[in-house]
């Protein structure tokens, strides 16, 4: 456990805390992808499988159901119990485009043939792009609440630090983990275009709009 | 130089 990994992970609590606390003040889900919100669940519940098979340590165990409670609880609120604030007209991704080739691939791409290990290996490769519907549903409306451009900044800062966690484990620890590090690489450069926007526009107190 | 399972990665 390094200094990264930490605050890799306290950013990704952090930014699931916000977007609950954004939908619980306002209560509205509004400009909120329900179906990136879905695929995170999908995420948290196929890789933490392992919950039942295997003990890390209380930290990881108690981290992993925090995060499934979150998760849950969004999607919850999304498709429950302000369901009539969601905006699904925009929320118009087509979810096979990434489910069909992330399940191809966890099939292909592997560790171990198992099935444990080709869910845990899907979940890695759907987590890389299930922001994709919600920064397809930002680039719609052309604009976010200022709110879900700091979720959005935690969320790609936690991806940030575990890149750093990465090198700092390969250098000390000789721990590599090829699937990881690619699908995290990939998943940051998503957010390269949105970090631009978040330093120009919202840090100078703008709202973020899309030309 | 390889991964260890079990992932002990969130």
């Amino acid at each position: 456990m390094n200094v990264f990994r930490i605050l890799g992970d306290v950013s990704h609590l952090l930014a699931m805390i916000i977007l609950l606390l954004k939908i619980w003040r306002s209560k509205s889900c509004a400009g909120i992808s329900g179906k990136s919100q879905i695929l995170f669940a999908l995420v948290f519940t196929t890789r933490y499988l392992d919950l039942l098979t295997n003990f890390i340590s209380i930290y990881n165990t108690v981290m992993k159901i925090i995060f499934l409670a979150c998760s849950y609880t969004t999607v919850y609120m999304i498709y429950g119990k302000y369901r009539n604030t969601f905006d699904s007209e925009n929320d118009s991704f087509r979810l096979e485009f990434l489910l069909v080739p992330v399940t191809g691939l966890s099939f292909l791409e592997n560790y171990n043939f198992t099935p444990l290990e080709i869910l845990w290996t899907f979940s890695i490769y759907l987590e890389s792009v299930a922001i994709l519907p919600q920064l397809f549903m930002i680039s719609k409306t052309g604009e976010a609440e200022t709110i879900t451009t700091h979720y959005l900044f935690f969320l790609g800062l936690y991806r940030t630090l575990y890149l750093a966690n990465w090198i700092w484990r390969y250098h000390t620890e000789s721990f590599y983990d090829q699937i990881a590090v690619v699908s995290g690489v990939v998943q940051t450069i998503f957010y390269c275009d949105f970090f631009y926007l978040y330093v120009t526009k919202v840090l100078k107190g703008k709202k973020l709009s899309l030309p | 130089i390889i991964a260890k399972t079990p992932h002990d990665e969130l």
